[in-house]
């Protein structure tokens, strides 16, 4: 039996989209640990990790392990159905091939359930180890929004490198060539304002913008991004989920052939 | 000319 009990259902709408057009398919699994999910985009190219720890929902239960195969676009849709100040609980039977979706309103006048068919998917999942990277930073979420998206409408691909200088974003195109860097900037009114840079040695890498921009739909979810890098691992942004967990996106480089 | 590397070629499947 899992049954689990989330007061901030907007919490969850937000995860849905800041996953469902990197991600079809994917399994959740639940555990004492709490709610989580690994899956790749369809190219193998990127991949995202969502933990919502079992703490963070009002009430938690799930007696086994279980593995729940979902499409992102229907949940997407099935929470739609929900209000913004919604309670969801999400509930599922053992060995059942559904789960339901329960809508709460604030009133508690209103209550809705969705039950959906779950999926068999074949799950892959990978090991990703603890690394020491070459360089962390911390910025405005709705900072690396924007330039992700200006960069964009110049390129497809983006040159990230820190140095002491600060994080510099690069790319060219067919009308030219654009670079904005972001200096440490840690005399802010708010800790959320300043842009963090912690950096054991330079770095420099190429991604492809379009996935880029694709991980900024998790902006709402946290004022701040967390940027880490190194030469031999992929890009990792992490939105902090408040007092819940996170979702990581992990993002391969591209490499001078 | 920049080749995309994929995620396994990182992190290996457990």
């Amino acid at each position: 039996m899992l049954e689990l009990r989330l007061v901030q259902g907007s919490l969850l709408k937000k995860v849905l989209e800041a996953m469902k057009d990197l991600v079809t398919d994917a399994n959740f699994d639940c555990s004492a640990t709490g709610f989580s999910l690994q899956a790749m985009d369809s190219s193998h190219v990127a991949l995202v990790a969502l933990l919502l720890r079992s703490e963070g929902f009002e009430h938690y239960r799930c007696d086994r392990n279980i593995t729940m195969g979902m499409n992102l676009n229907n949940v997407s849709k099935l929470l739609k159905c929900a209000g913004n100040d919604d309670i969801i609980t999400i509930k599922a039977d053992d060995g059942g091939d559904t789960v339901t979706f329960m809508f709460e309103n604030p009133k508690q006048d209103k209550i809705s359930d969705f039950e959906m068919k779950l999926m068999d998917l074949d799950s892959e999942h990978l090991g990703i180890p603890d690394a020491e990277y070459h360089a962390i930073v911390r910025m405005p979420s709705l900072e690396f929004s924007r330039i992700c998206k200006d960069l964009s409408s110049i390129g497809d691909t983006v040159v990230i490198s820190v140095t002491k200088e600060g994080i510099k974003f690069s790319t060219r195109g067919d009308i030219g060539n654009a670079n904005i860097v972001c200096r440490q900037n840690t005399t802010v009114d708010k800790p959320e304002e300043a842009t963090v840079i912690q950096m054991n040695e330079a770095v420099s890498l190429t991604f492809a913008l379009r996935y880029l921009n694709s991980f900024t739909k998790a902006t709402s979810l946290s004022e701040t991004v967390t940027i880490s890098l190194s030469s031999e691992l992929p890009l990792v942004a992490e939105y902090k989920i408040a007092d819940m967990g996170y979702i990581k996106f992990y993002l391969a480089p591209k490499i001078e052939d | 000319q920049c080749i995309q590397k994929r995620i396994s070629e990182y992190f290996s499947r457990v």
